[in-house]
């Protein structure tokens, strides 16, 4: 009963691509998870991929035991400030990257075992009215912050261990930017979202502002999520909050936009609509597919390159979804429920 | 996409514009 309840509905005339439950994981002294993410953990001699579970005012490692079981490593417990978000770092090792905040980021941290001295340990990198921030490769952090005065778009560099080993601030633009995005493939190049609906391009090694792109008054208060330079143009997946219905593309949580940097024209290449029925949303993109808690307290799953949605998790009998974000590798998607309840899903 | 819609198109933007942008 319980594994009919969790088969994705896979909707009409689509590809055979669908969610496949691999294991879930319920703590019992949680509830209503704030994020979950994965990290690569050392342990017992071999490099496991663990999942790491927040609530507001802890954060939990599991690791795998057996195919269907996890068990608990440790418990950070954090301090009055409630915990926001956990920043993927995609190829770190024993090491979780947390955002902590009300309404806004106040505080990034680090959380680490240490073997120097044999234990867990939590390390603060950075305080301040934090707007964006995103975990790049090679250990790098970026994040963007703003004073009544100026607005800092820092990179920091980590070392294995943890330990910031040199910052690097690019220049920022006069608009605000509220998300941060990678460009696949190129390591150097680094794209965000003003508040103006504006993108913006960098040259972080020379931490040079390159461009700025009108995203266009259709779609206002864009998000970037993951960009791809491809035969001369700059691709970047934007989610919509604010987006009004329109009948050539109903209600479109995704969309990928084709951008020229080079005359900062754009045309929009795909629309992810919402299935039938369904309301708002809460999205997560990782390589091309992009994932959505809808406010049915269903999961949605898309095909940002054919704009199409693939996979539906309905809310079952057990509760609602609540979180969905992909693992920092593979095509693996972890759902959460409000009940603490995290599902892992093979796509 | 075409050409008549973005304008030329560079396969080295990247390298262009930081090239021509301040330091």
């Amino acid at each position: 009963e319980v594994a009919e309840q969790l088969t994705p509905v896979l909707l009409d005339g689509l590809r055979e691509e669908t969610l496949q439950l691999v294991s879930k994981l319920k703590d019992p002294s949680s509830c209503c998870p704030v994020d979950v993410s994965t990290v690569w953990w050392d342990g017992a001699g071999c490099r496991e991929l663990c999942v790491v579970t927040a609530a507001e005012s802890s954060v939990s490692l599991w690791k795998p035991l057996a195919p269907d079981s996890w068990g608990k490593v440790y418990t950070w417990q954090l301090g009055e400030i409630p915990v926001i978000q956990i920043i993927p770092l995609p190829d770190m090792c024993n090491l979780v990257c947390i955002a902590l905040g009300d309404l806004e980021i106040a505080e990034i941290r680090l959380l680490l075992y240490s073997s120097e001295n044999d234990s867990f340990k939590q390390s603060l990198v950075k305080t301040g009215n934090i707007k964006a921030v995103l975990g790049l490769k090679d250990r790098r952090l970026v994040s963007s912050s703003r004073t009544v005065q100026e607005q800092q778009v820092e990179i920091v560099t980590f070392s294995e261990t943890g330990r910031s080993k040199d910052g690097q601030t690019l220049m920022p633009p006069e608009e605000t930017v509220l998300a941060l995005a990678e460009v696949e493939g190129m390591r150097d190049a680094l794209v965000g979202t003003t508040a103006l609906n504006s993108i913006v391009v960098w040259n972080v090694k020379t931490g040079q502002l390159l461009k700025k792109m009108h995203v266009g008054y259709s779609y206002p208060a864009s998000i970037c999520h993951r960009a791809y330079s491809d035969s001369g143009l700059l691709f970047v997946a934007l989610s919509h909050p604010h987006a009004k219905e329109s009948k050539s593309c109903g209600n479109p949580p995704f969309r990928v936009v084709a951008f020229n940097p080079k005359t900062a024209r754009s045309v929009g290449v795909t629309f992810s609509s919402l299935p039938p029925g369904h309301a708002g949303r809460q999205g997560d993109v990782q390589d091309t597919w992009a994932a959505a808690v809808l406010s049915s307290g269903a999961v949605a799953v898309w095909d940002l390159l054919l704009g199409q949605c693939t996979a539906l998790l309905p809310p079952g009998p057990a509760g609602s979804w609540v979180l969905a974000r992909w693992a920092t590798t593979g095509a693996c998607l972890l759902a959460g429920r409000r009940d603490g309840t995290v599902c892992l899903y093979r796509y | 996409c075409s050409e008549s819609d973005l304008g030329p198109i560079s396969l080295n933007w990247f390298e262009e514009l930081s090239a021509e942008a301040p330091p």
